[in-house]
């Protein structure tokens, strides 16, 4: 996080506010439960708390405006430049607008006018622009369809107002550190000849042209899925990855979610209803066998026949010796399986049944 | 097939337009500067790159690559990202 240079702070915790005028998108009921949401985000973390007023001056004046008008930071007509807010202190001082000339929404599409004011209001009470991707206060636009102050906008906050008087302090989700050598996964798949790790809210993944790790999230290419995936597999003669969370599934082709998803694991593969989730999923190119892992056994799926394998579940040391009682992830590369467990993660040659190598978990990443 | 998204483009004439845009309006570079104002400019936008790209974890380059080009064009908050 950043705190605004100069470190201006309201000293008076207990702030008015004021909505000058409303944007013709939504419902003024749905811009007062935006504005009143985003400020809510802020006093949950601290001792700040925030007073609508409906005249005169107050300390944070919100509008919508656009184009030039008149605080020498003309806004530029459609997507760019979406909202900017000055830092505490007199006058103009707190002040967020908002341009008009974007569509303002309360849901997925661009631009989700709660998320953008949540980011406005850091800087009305003395944050600048984090470069943490997962922050709130990260300069570029991204949504991932739930608003949430991240642990780095609460440190940064807390730096500037200390914490809230809540008994519990709130804490918020983490930014996954590429090198991290604590690093897990929830899901790895292989999608049209790359790899995709999966963490929380976020995707990893590595290029050959490019040696940094490129990590966003999920919500940029499927804003359809949700966080936390548990497993995932592709199928590359269909071209479609299949993702799993409880007992539902999405498939997508490229960036594109198929339609008629999420649909349930039981129907479709034949699990029992005994299982609730799915571990890690793997898929083998040339013979169109899927193995699911399920605490500590394996089903096996044949892909063409559209059905489970006789003699399945089996304990996954009778298949995959030596990999452990538990799968946190695998995915499948040059004919080896690539097993993800905590940190570790095991190379293992399905023909031979052995285990090659022991690596890190992040060992894909160039540390 | 289209390709699973890369981004690759060579740099399009625009492109340079954009750039200079936006490190003006986040980066602090000035607009004003006679010829040989510019020139020094053109050292100038290599640091102001230079610094947009450390600040989004991209690969320090001083060139706008796809990658620099591909987060410049994201929708975002109108306050520069370094102090005035």
């Amino acid at each position: 996080f950043v705190l605004t240079p100069g470190n201006p702070r309201w000293e008076n915790t207990n702030l008015t506010y004021r909505i000058e005028n409303y944007t013709p998108d939504l419902s003024r009921a749905d811009v007062d439960q935006a504005i009143e949401k985003a400020f809510q985000l802020w006093s949950n973390v601290t001792p700040l708390t925030f007073t609508k007023v409906s005249e005169g001056q107050a300390d944070i004046m919100i509008s919508f405006v656009r184009g030039d008008h008149r605080d020498n930071s003309p806004f530029d007509g459609p997507g760019g430049n979406l909202a900017h807010a000055f830092q505490p202190g007199a006058g103009i001082g707190g002040d967020a607008h908002f341009d008009d000339d974007e569509w303002w929404t309360s849901n997925f599409q661009d631009y989700n006018l709660y998320r953008v004011a949540a980011h406005e209001f850091g800087h009305s009470l003395g944050l600048a622009h984090s470069t943490d991707i997962g922050a709130l206060m990260y300069p570029s636009y991204t949504f991932s369809g739930d608003v949430q102050l991240s642990q780095d906008d609460i440190d940064g906050i807390q730096a500037i107002y200390g914490p809230s008087q809540n008994p519990t302090q709130p804490v918020g989700p983490q930014t996954p550190e590429v090198c991290d050598s604590k690093l897990t996964f929830d899901a790895i798949t292989t999608i049209r000849g790359e790899v995709m790790f999966f963490k929380d809210r976020f995707y990893m993944r590595t290029n050959p042209l490019y040696p940094e790790v490129e990590l966003n999230f999920i919500s940029v290419f499927w804003p359809q899925l949700p966080n936390g995936l548990q497993a995932a597999y592709e199928v590359a003669d269909r071209d479609e990855v299949r993702f799993f969370k409880g007992n539902k599934y999405w498939a997508v082709k490229g960036q594109d979610v198929l339609r008629g998803y999420p649909r349930d694991i039981y129907r479709s593969f034949g699990f029992p209803r005994t299982v609730k989730s799915i571990d890690a999923a793997v898929s083998e190119e040339d013979t169109g066998k899927t193995y699911f892992f399920v605490a500590n056994k394996c089903w096996r799926y044949d892909e063409y026949k559209q059905s489970m394998d006789a003699g399945y579940p089996k304990m996954i040391a009778e298949d995959f010796p030596g990999i452990g009682n538990k799968v946190d992830a695998v995915f499948q590369k040059g004919g080896f399986f690539y097993f993800f467990h905590g940190r570790r993660q095991y190379k293992f040659d399905p023909k031979t049944k052995r285990i090659l190598t022991l690596l890190k978990a992040n060992s894909w990443f160039n540390c | 097939s289209h390709g699973f998204p890369a981004a690759t483009s060579e740099t399009q004439e625009q492109d340079v337009e954009m750039v200079k845009k936006y490190l003006e309006n986040y980066y602090n570079l000035n607009s004003n500067g006679k010829k040989v104002e510019r020139q020094r400019n053109g050292g100038l936008v290599t640091e102001k790159l230079k610094q947009m790209q450390k600040f989004f974890g991209l690969r320090v380059t001083g060139k706008p690559d796809a990658e620099t080009l591909n987060v410049m064009k994201q929708p975002r908050c109108g306050v520069p990202d370094v102090a005035p």
